[in-house]
């Protein structure tokens, strides 16, 4: 047995969710958040036998997107009278972070 | 050290939390979502002695019950003039799902 | 690769995503409650190469500190008449509480 944690953008969450219980994983959604951008996004834990890690994973593949945002980064402490003109940055935001992680023991109650 | 998941019903979660602390065993709840059902329900962090298990586990089939749910399938896409009677499916949900997992290193900082 | 979950007292929170954040380490921050104390509280999930796990520990040490809290304890349930004078009970939220999990394989998509 595996347990599979993906981080994933917040507008993929729902189609990897539904693309897997359509295949009949069982999955359960965490509400977690970036630390970098601070915005809400999702990870998804996905019990599997060791045999079905390779189907999630392109699951995930094909639901999940990299996609870029540009954020304008915060001004630094400026004197009075200086100006200041903040270009945007661009930050790309992966299609997934995946841990597989070994289960020592799995138990259905 | 080991670290026990238990994904169990939010009906349960609060019994089940107590009756960890009151063994003196320390618990952390995370908010979280079936993939399924798409219902809030919690997923239950306990870090214990390898020795502990047996017991924790004892302690989640006592509070956790498996239910049946009925809910009513979304209705196909249908033709102007068709009659559609959904009949509700039974969804049971089981007492707990539980994944024990390995520790490499454990801190108290 | 490890993955290093830290649940830290929710005031140190902050200061800790932005420590790690700051060294370019990758992190999320999950919804979390104590089991005890039923207060919000966060656990910090970091995916690092394994020669990272004592420099975050390090700086896990540097920004999470353990507060006293005082709590009243519920009153017993009590016969009419008789008085109950509530002695706070001091708990101590440690620094934190850190494990650390082999990742048996890692992607990012
Ligand atoms: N310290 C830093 N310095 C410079 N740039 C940084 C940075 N931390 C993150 N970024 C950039 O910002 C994007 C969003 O990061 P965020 O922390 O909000 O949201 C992250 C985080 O919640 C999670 N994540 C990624 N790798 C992780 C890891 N090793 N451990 C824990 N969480 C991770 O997945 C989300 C997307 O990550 P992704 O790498 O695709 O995309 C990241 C990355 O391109
Ligand atoms: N291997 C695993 N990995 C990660 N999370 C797991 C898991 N096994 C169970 N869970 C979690 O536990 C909840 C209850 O699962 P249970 O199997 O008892 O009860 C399930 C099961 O009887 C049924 N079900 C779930 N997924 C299904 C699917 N893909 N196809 C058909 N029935 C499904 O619906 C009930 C509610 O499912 P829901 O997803 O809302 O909520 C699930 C999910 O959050
Ligand atoms: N092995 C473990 N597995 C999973 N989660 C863990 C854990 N050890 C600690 N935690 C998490 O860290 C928080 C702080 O724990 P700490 O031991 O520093 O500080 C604790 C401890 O001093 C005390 N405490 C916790 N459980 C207790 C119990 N069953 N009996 C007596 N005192 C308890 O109350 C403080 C707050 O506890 P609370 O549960 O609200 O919040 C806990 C819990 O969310």
């Amino acid at each position: 047995m595996k347990l599979v944690i993906a981080i994933v953008h917040p507008e993929d969450a729902g189609a990897l969710v539904d693309a897997l219980t359509d295949k009949e994983y069982r999955v359960t959604r965490l509400q977690s958040q970036g630390g970098f951008l601070k915005q809400s996004n999702a990870s998804i834990m996905v019990g599997v036998e060791e045999a079905q890690v390779d189907d999630v994973l392109a699951t995930i593949r094909e639901t999940c997107h990299a996609r870029t945002q540009h954020i304008s980064p915060m001004p630094p402490i400026m004197e009075p009278g200086e100006f200041y003109m903040p270009y945007p940055v661009e930050v790309t935001f992966g299609g997934a972070t995946v841990f597989v992680l070994d289960v020592a023991r799995y138990e259905r109650i």
